[in-house]
């Protein structure tokens, strides 16, 4: 209580969304996949400077992800693109911060 | 009572498209008079951007992995724990609480019945000729009606003669008026503090709105996205195909082809138009809201939030569905109820005659200053303890990290004291201001706050310069 009481600010906010799969044109609900088909879900990070995204294959029974099988991955750089138009994600030099928010 | 009233105002669908937030297309007087008695939250995330699950996180105080709720097809306390909400907690504590409009989303993530008997004092409100929302009220080109996205209407040819928030704002209005005059006949003092939530359904689409609110955004003067088109190396999983949009009879009638579009610029300015007019549109009736509850009950935390954002048009997409910054970033603001104890006045002038007729537009476009700022990230879930905190309710424990078997906790964090900082400042700006001290006193008197504020960079600047002794 006391902890939650201190916080004055975060350092990070989360947010997912579900996919049936990686396709859209193969999956014409992806945009609002039933929670039965759904087999894909994005968490994203988002911190002062960075939103990383990790598409994971996701368990529909245990609504848990896998973290070893990565579908995609997104990596924004607010400070150099805020409106999100470049997906940094495959840049060598964003390597580091990449597993950092991983 | 001793204890604050609070009002929980949500807007379906509103990504920070408001004056208060920067946006100068926008037209929100009666939000930013909000903002500029409160603290504007800037960089505030829903937990996911589809309605249902983002109102079952946020009005739980947990993310969507522990309510197990990521559509709209099954009931969190059926389907993930029995978990205590936010109305249901001040109602377990005292408060008699009453919703008006969407608070939950309706069906079966609700249980059908908006969460009773749990997390209501009494039955919720929904506005009748809401039932008329799929109806084909929209004048087309050929000059008959359909069921479009792009929809001004004449109010009074309307089914029921009337628009869904419309109605739900005069109820809630007169519901406060009700509760004014039961105050005045208690012999024993104020009744009970109330919570009061109050759901908007625009600017979800359709974009329904009176259409005189079109005056506002004159369609050559409505700019495209800047950033319309796919981005490089948007993994596909990524994509939002926009069905809810391709599903209306304008955008069928486009021909858009499945699953990237584009939508053709010339009716990509319509939406957009549509969407600022919309939200202008409630803005009004929040004025309505505001002004009542100003007038009745000064001793009012008054909470504001989006339900989520929504695209318009940035990387060639339209509505949520997706993580992008403007599918996932809403509008959040707070004004702490203790302005009333330093007796400011509110200077609200937005009461109006006819809530569906909109005000005249400012001949030059200049966004409004919020209050405070505060630009360090938030969540949704951190609306439910920061509540309880202002209101001074029992703190909620943080939730252990499997917390399905625990009632209440909260999986956010409490920004009350944020709140709490900014309100006195705000207070004795508006001090200052009402006895015509000059600066210099002010300046002097506020040494220790601005200790405060520059430990924290996060405070945006300007307020903080405002705040140095000269």
């Amino acid at each position: 209580k006391e902890r939650n009481r201190n916080i004055k600010t975060k350092t990070a906010a989360f947010s997912q969304y579900p996919r049936p799969g990686p396709i859209p044109s193969k999956n014409p609900d992806s945009d609002q996949p039933h929670t039965s088909d759904t087999t894909i879900m994005g968490y994203s990070v988002r911190t002062d400077r960075f939103r990383f995204t990790a598409w994971l294959r996701f368990d529909n029974i245990t609504y848990r992800p896998d973290w070893d099988h990565i579908v995609a991955e997104e990596l924004y750089d607010h400070k150099i693109d805020p409106s999100e138009d470049r997906n940094l994600v495959g840049k060598g030099s964003y390597a580091r911060k990449r597993k950092a928010l991983f | 009572s001793g204890q604050p009233n609070v009002l929980l105002i949500i807007v379906d669908d509103l990504r920070p498209a408001l004056g208060c937030y920067g946006d100068t297309l926008a037209f929100t007087p009666h939000v930013d008079a909000l903002a500029s008695h409160g603290t504007v939250f800037t960089r505030a995330y829903a937990q996911q951007a589809l309605c249902g699950p983002s109102r079952t996180s946020f009005l739980t105080s947990r993310r969507p992995d522990t309510t197990r709720l990521y559509d709209v097809h099954s009931y969190w306390r059926r389907h993930a724990g029995n978990f205590t909400t936010l109305p249901q907690y001040f109602k377990e504590h005292g408060y008699h609480t009453a919703a008006a409009g969407k608070v939950f989303h309706p069906g079966i993530v609700s249980n059908q019945s908006d969460d009773q008997p749990y997390s209501w004092s009494e039955t919720p409100y929904h506005p009748p000729t809401q039932a008329h929302k799929q109806d084909p009220v929209c004048l087309g080109a050929d000059g008959s009606l359909h069921t479009n996205i792009y929809c001004p209407v004449k109010v009074s040819d309307q089914p029921g003669g009337s628009l869904p928030d419309i109605e739900t704002t005069r109820h809630s209005t007169a519901w406060l008026e009700e509760w004014a005059e039961r105050d005045e006949r208690a012999t024993n003092g104020p009744s009970q503090p109330f919570f009061f939530a109050v759901g908007y359904h625009k600017p979800h689409i359709p974009l329904k709105f009176p259409r005189e609110f079109l005056e506002l955004f004159p369609i050559d003067t409505v700019p495209l996205a800047p950033n319309r088109w796919l981005p490089k190396g948007l993994p596909s999983v990524a994509w939002n195909p926009w069905n809810d949009l391709r599903s209306r009879e304008d955008i069928a009638a486009l021909n858009v082809s499945f699953p990237y579009g584009p939508m053709p610029d010339f009716y990509a300015r319509y939406i957009r138009q549509g969407y600022y007019a919309a939200m202008s549109y409630t803005d009004s009736l929040i004025g309505d809201l505001l002004a009542t509850v100003d007038r009745l009950f000064p001793d009012t935390i008054v909470a504001f939030i989006g339900d989520h954002g929504w695209s318009l048009g940035e990387h060639q997409e339209w509505s949520k569905f997706s993580n992008f910054e403007v599918a996932t970033r809403v509008p959040f603001i707070i004004r702490n109820w203790r302005r009333a104890e330093a007796n400011v006045s509110l200077s609200t002038p937005h009461a109006q005659t006819t809530p569906h007729t909109p005000p005249r537009r400012r001949t030059k476009r200049s966004s409004a200053r919020p209050g405070v700022e505060y630009s360090g990230l938030v969540e949704l879930v951190d609306l439910f303890p920061t509540l309880v905190d202002l209101a001074g309710l029992p703190a909620l424990e943080q939730c252990p990290s499997d917390s399905h078997k625990v009632q209440v906790c909260t999986e956010g964090v409490s920004l009350s004291r944020i709140v709490n900082t900014n309100q006195q400042e705000i207070e004795r700006e508006a001090e200052i201001k009402k006895h015509g001290k000059d600066r210099e006193s002010f300046g002097a008197s506020n040494v220790e706050s601005n200790a405060i504020l520059s430990q924290n960079t996060n405070f945006d600047h300007t307020m903080k310069n405002r705040l140095m002794p000269p």
